[in-house]
């Protein structure tokens, strides 16, 4: 569902952070 | 079945996608869906997570939306 997207999206987005 | 899964998430497969055009993060996870892959949501967000932080992509906003780039 797009739902699940948005929240994987979320997801790596906040793992990339930590990095970026 | 993983056996039957005809996507692989690899650091390859990303690279090529990102050298091809810039991409947001729900672009790169709609190319490897997990029922093409045959991974769980936990594990295509950690995998990717991994490859996105080896490769170290070049960065850039495109309609308000961060994108990822690789060049040759």
């Amino acid at each position: 569902s797009s739902s699940e997207a948005d929240e994987m999206a979320a997801a790596l987005e906040a793992e990339l952070n930590d990095f970026m | 079945t993983p056996s039957s899964s005809d996507v692989q998430l690899t650091e390859e497969a990303v690279r090529r996608y990102l050298i091809r055009k810039p991409m947001t993060t729900k672009d790169l996870l709609k190319k490897f869906q997990t029922k093409r892959t045959g991974l769980s949501s936990e594990q295509t967000v950690n995998v990717l997570a991994q490859i996105l932080k080896r490769l170290n992509p070049e960065r850039k906003n495109i309609n308000d939306k961060m994108h990822f780039y690789l060049t040759e």
